[in-house]
């Protein structure tokens, strides 16, 4: 299995729907500071870790959806897994859904194969394949390894286990 | 509960003493714990012994050894529960010519059977890679440039 | 305490939001105190506009851009208090090629009346020194090696 | 006035004694990983900053004293400055003094010119010039910046109000 393509829409600085094709192996990106790679990453991490504490830099899921124009009020990322000819869409959605006592409310929502989904079917589907937030390492993560202290170490195995 | 939690320790123990020794080309790394009898009452404690000098613990290290040692583990974790892919953010930040060449020889031969996608600055680290991506941004959004080579990548940022 | 805490932090406001645009060659930053009439009950925060952005806390910046607005924080406090010399250990660790050249700059400006020592691994910031020294170690003991030019400090170190 | 010469002997890695002469202007130091640049910057703390809470990476005053010889229990550091023609050279040193329930004991030396100075000389001199452990960026500080709180972050100007 491996990762055959990523497209967003509306997620974080990519304003426009991109795709990006990738193939196996080994591929690297690159660019100036501030372009949006990390973001390219939190948005696979946005798929794969619905329940993970890496969770997003932004804090407040809404803060993913594009800020550049005024009437986005979505975010979307689709992930496509090849395994041996056979094809997997995971989509994620985020959309805004204010109330009055909270601006920040939003419905989430998930598809597989572009057919509604609960999060527990996909957490499923991720597990069985043995992907998780744990396949990502954040920019960052490799100092905090060495930073954190021996009994937060000790439960990146209890994790595990 | 402990019987699953030594299983993996003992395993991703093996797994980065091995690994920290291939990634270095020499030296010697340990995994301890600090209490064996009842580990989740104490913590896990990487000591690492870099070519040519004493083992110690990874607060004693330089940033760059930090690094290493930091990465050894991660990969050390990866093998014991392997996933088809991996995105790694900007991991060879710390790290010298020789380190980072390491790191990045490290992906390109685990590329072979498991996806790797880097993001980085070092030109060590692209030079080594099948694909590169360019990203950029305009007016505030962000673009993908296909498949560049490294000269074309120069213009966008001086690699590294 | 209130008044001297006002001067201090008027002052390196001001400096802060110049030296930001003037490092970055644009865009604006500001500091604000979370509780202006008690300055001792909340804290202080940086926020940053890079150009073509909206402006945004420090935290939802970029790797690179946090660096810079940090580094613009660190140099209006020296502009503040300023002491004869300067000691920066790889400060450029996360930044473009364009974004160390401009740190670069500013360093090599400001060594005009005052002493700059940086530790760097980064071409680009050892291309705009005055004089270059390499430290290397054998045997586990660390030795100085001169003032050496750029060409032989490749061999040191694939210089980033 | 400037940093004309920084003079280590047993501390950290530089087990041999080691003058390294600095001129005005703009110097670089480069190096490997683990080579010994950052036990520079961190020599030169060790003068400037006694009282710092910045203070050595390594926890224990005599894990500075090298380690890679049997029977070396000092370690020391002088920083020579230059003001207009005048010379003022600060010493710093620790010399183990094991006790019987303390291992790491240590005593700590100041010199002013080669005179023994109490510490409270030693802080006199350069806050009159206005050298301190601020003049000194140590590896990740700049992240810290980032990482740190509001508050935290706010009384780095308390300190210097
Ligand atoms: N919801 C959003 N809408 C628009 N732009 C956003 C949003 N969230 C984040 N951004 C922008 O994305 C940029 C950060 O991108 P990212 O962290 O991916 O950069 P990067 O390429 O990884 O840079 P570096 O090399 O510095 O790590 C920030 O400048 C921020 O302005
Ligand atoms: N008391 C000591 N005796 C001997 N060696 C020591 C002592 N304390 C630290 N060291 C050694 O110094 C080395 C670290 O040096 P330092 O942190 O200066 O490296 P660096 O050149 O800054 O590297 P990097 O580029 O990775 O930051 C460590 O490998 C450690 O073994
Ligand atoms: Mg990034
Ligand atoms: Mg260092």
């Amino acid at each position: 299995m491996y990762l055959r393509e990523v497209q967003l829409e509306n997620f974080k600085s990519f304003g426009k729907k991109v795709r990006i094709p990738f193939l196996p192996g080994f591929t690297a990106i690159t660019g100036p500071n501030g372009s949006g790679k990390s973001n390219i990453s939190d948005a696979i991490l946005f798929v794969l870790g619905p329940k993970s504490p890496k969770m997003i830099r932004a804090g407040r899921l809404t803060d993913l959806i594009y800020k550049g124009k005024k009437d986005v009020n979505y975010c979307k990322v689709s992930l496509v897994l090849e395994d041996e000819n056979e094809e997997i869409v995971l989509t994620r959605k985020v959309k805004r859904a204010p109330l009055p006592d909270n601006p920040d409310n939003y419905y989430s929502y998930f598809y597989i194969n572009n057919k509604a989904a609960s999060l527990s079917d996909f957490v499923h589907i991720l597990s069985s394949s043995n992907i998780s937030a744990n396949s990502i390492v954040q920019q960052g993560d490799v100092t905090a390894i060495v930073e954190m202290g021996d009994v937060p170490r000790r439960r990146i195995l209890d994790d595990i286990a | 509960k402990k019987d699953a939690f030594y299983t993996v320790y003992e395993a991703v123990k093996e797994n980065f003493e091995l690994i920290y020794t291939e990634l270095l080309g020499g030296g010697e790394a340990e995994l301890v714990l600090e209490n064996k009898e009842n580990p989740f009452e104490g913590g896990l404690i990487i000591k690492a012994r870099p070519k040519g000098k004493r083992i110690m613990r990874l607060n004693a290290l330089s940033g760059g050894e930090k690094s290493m040692a930091s990465l050894a583990f991660i990969f050390a974790i990866q093998a014991y529960d392997p996933s088809p892919f991996y995105i790694l953010d900007e991991v060879d930040m710390f790290l010298d010519g020789k380190n980072a060449e390491k790191v990045a020889d490290m992906i390109k031969e685990r590329s072979r059977n498991t996806q790797f996608i880097a993001i980085s600055l070092r030109r060590v680290t692209l030079n080594k890679a099948d694909h590169i991506y360019g990203v950029t941004m305009q007016e505030g959004i962000s673009t993908i440039v296909g498949n560049v080579n490294l000269s074309q990548v120069e213009e966008i940022v001086e690699v590294k």
